[in-house]
């Protein structure tokens, strides 16, 4: 592709084919191939890796370029991570867990998801391999009532950092939005100006789905920023670059792998160079 | 939606005389467009889009008198005859028990499925058992344990040993306590580790399986593709779940996956709950794919 010589139909459609394989959907891809052949007219670019810094470029004013790092000025900073089904939300909360924990803070776990088969067992794991102490209920409790002992016990307690994690759920389930709303008002009413980061879990391997599931969840709980995960597969999460245009919300993490170690603050430009490797 | 969309795109070539090829290409951009927004993969779309292309120059679209919506029944036909059938059956065993392995992506629903499945033999008067494989996500043999009471049925494990022998030694017991399945819940792998992958080809050697199904998410996107190819060049699929159909996903990665590796989509995940589950139903996937 970036062999050629002339920018000619066959040139924007193989760009084009690189975006929508990345996911970041057909309307965004239009978009930004638009702006595109703006930037080539204005800026009378000639060379084919011109170009492509052109395209990079236009995602970075989409995506930012800096890093945007995580709130944690407060005592206990309270983190509530939210999310459909499946995308890594227990496992992201673990080895955020660790990050805090090696840094020498001391971290509190909410065992939030009352109704999955082992979920509680699950985040217990975890909150051993980080080091962390964990509050719950027993199974089918009301997790906004394990959510308040939560941040109850990390103000008592006088822990720097209170990870909430929730059951998965579907975000056309009107039900299961109301329960996070309610959620989201109860850990403000028991430590009010929390929670101070919302956090939506994308699976990087979803299609366009992530980006309804972003609109959703920001209506129940205004979200802080995205933990994109499985990006150590060979999906690239491009629904992202939307997300970020529609909403303005950020990019925080990465999950590379399942291993406690692996989460990586958000870095736009290498992510974006991801995308046409 | 996709219909109004073409019935606006040929009301507006109509005006200018007899349609031509190029007005067929205009209206099938629409086509692209929709699939594309479903998730399907976009070299899927560039075969389907040929397909349909083929017949729409024919003259039962060019000649009549509602073009757009002979696109649309042309579109539908083609997309329901690449869906398959409904095959919501399972290849028993010549000789009991009939063995299964579910396999995928992490958080794909396996799990869950291998729970669903079972509830759905034992509403058959099967006597399925359970098998916790999955040794490496932390609580995943309690997890099965937990679906398992909940079911009232019997679930093999033998804490985090290696996952083939844990199957082989479940097979074995299947055949003592007379359970006509075997249903084996493997841990979620990338399609990328080698070593991973290693382990279900030695899985499938060592059982012998009747089925082995590929768990996809409904909401996958591009990747699809990618995922399916690599798991079917290294296992013998025999068919797809797909789970979590109760989104709002159009869930354009069946349509992918099938073309991909031809093997049937013989159940559908539609919830959290072990009895939310379905067989595949081919013209429902088409109309909900095309929106
Ligand atoms: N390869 C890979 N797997 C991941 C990553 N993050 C999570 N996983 C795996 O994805 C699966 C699901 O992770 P969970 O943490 O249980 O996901 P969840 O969102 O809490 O799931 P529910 O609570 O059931 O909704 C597990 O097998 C994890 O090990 C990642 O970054 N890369
Ligand atoms: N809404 C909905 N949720 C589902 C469906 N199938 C599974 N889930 C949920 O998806 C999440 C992941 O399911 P699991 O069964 O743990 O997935 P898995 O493939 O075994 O995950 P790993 O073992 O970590 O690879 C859980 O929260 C399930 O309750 C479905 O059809 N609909
Ligand atoms: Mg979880
Ligand atoms: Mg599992």
């Amino acid at each position: 592709l970036f062999t050629r010589q002339n920018f000619d139909e066959d040139f924007f459609a193989e760009l084009e084919e690189i975006l929508i394989a990345a996911d970041v959907g057909i309307e965004t891809t239009l978009e930004l191939v638009e702006k595109l052949r703006d930037k080539i007219r204005e800026e009378k670019l000639k060379a084919p890796e011109q170009v492509l810094a052109a395209l990079k470029s236009l995602i970075l004013d989409i995506l930012g370029r800096d890093p945007v790092p995580l709130q944690l000025e407060h005592k206990p900073t309270v983190i509530l991570v939210l999310g459909v089904n499946g995308v890594g939300k227990t496992t992201t909360i673990g080895k955020l867990a660790a990050r805090f924990t090696a840094e020498g803070k001391k971290v509190l776990l909410a065992a939030g998801d009352t109704f999955r088969a082992a979920a509680i067992e699950q985040l217990e794991i975890w909150a051993q391999r980080s080091h962390s102490d964990i509050i719950k209920h027993q199974q089918g409790a009301d997790p906004s009532a394990v959510i308040f002992d939560g941040v109850a016990a990390a103000a008592a307690r006088g822990a720097d950092v209170l990870l909430c994690d929730t059951a998965g759920r579907l975000h056309n389930k009107a039900n299961l939005m109301a329960e996070l709303k309610k959620v989201y008002r109860v850990v403000d009413k028991a430590l009010p100006g929390a929670p101070h980061e919302v956090l939506l879990v994308l699976d990087a391997t979803t299609g366009q789905n992530s980006l309804a599931q972003a609109k959703v969840f920001n209506e129940a709980a205004p979200l802080t920023g995205v933990v994109l995960t499985k990006l150590d597969g060979t999906a690239k999460g491009g629904i992202v670059i939307a997300v970020a245009r529609q909403l303005k919300i950020p990019v925080k993490f990465v999950g590379v792998g399942e291993g406690i170690d692996d989460l990586q603050p958000f870095d736009p430009v290498a992510y974006v160079e991801s995308i046409f490797t | 939606n996709l219909s109004s969309k073409l019935q606006e795109t040929f009301r507006r070539l109509r005006g200018k005389g007899k349609l031509t090829e190029k007005d067929v290409n205009t209206a099938l951009r629409e086509v692209r467009l929709a699939l594309l927004e479903a998730d399907v993969n976009f070299k899927v779309v560039k075969d389907f889009v040929a397909t349909v292309k083929e017949r729409c120059l024919g003259s039962e679209v060019l000649e009549s008198l509602t073009p757009g919506q002979m696109v649309i029944k042309i579109v539908n036909e083609e997309l329901t005859k690449l869906m398959g059938e409904s095959v919501a059956k399972l290849k028993p065993a010549d000789k009991p028990p009939t063995i299964i392995m579910l396999v995928g992506l992490q958080g794909s629903g396996k799990t869950t499925t291998v729970a669903k499945l079972a509830n759905h033999l034992k509403k058959a008067n099967h006597s399925p058992l359970l098998v916790a494989a999955d040794v490496y996500r932390p609580a995943a043999i309690k997890q099965l344990q937990v679906l398992g009471e909940q079911l009232k049925l019997p679930v093999f494990q033998m804490g985090q040993q290696n996952p083939v022998q844990i199957a082989r030694a479940a097979v074995e017991q299947a055949k003592k306590n007379h359970n006509d399945y075997v249903l084996v819940d493997t841990a979620g792998r990338l399609h990328v580790d080698e070593e991973l992958m290693d382990e279900l080809v030695q899985m499938e050697e060592a059982l012998q399986p009747q089925e082995i199904l590929l768990v996809v998410d409904a909401m996958t996107g591009q990747d699809a593709v990618t995922v399916a190819e690599s798991f079917k060049n290294r296992l013998g699929l025999t068919g797809i779940v797909l789970t979590k159909l109760d989104g709002d996903t159009r869930g354009g990665a069946a349509l992918s996956v099938r073309a991909v590796t031809g093997c049937p989509i013989k159940f559908v995940g539609l919830g959290e709950k072990t009895d939310a589950f379905e067989p595949f139903y081919p013209d429902r996937m088409a109309s909900r794919i095309l929106g």
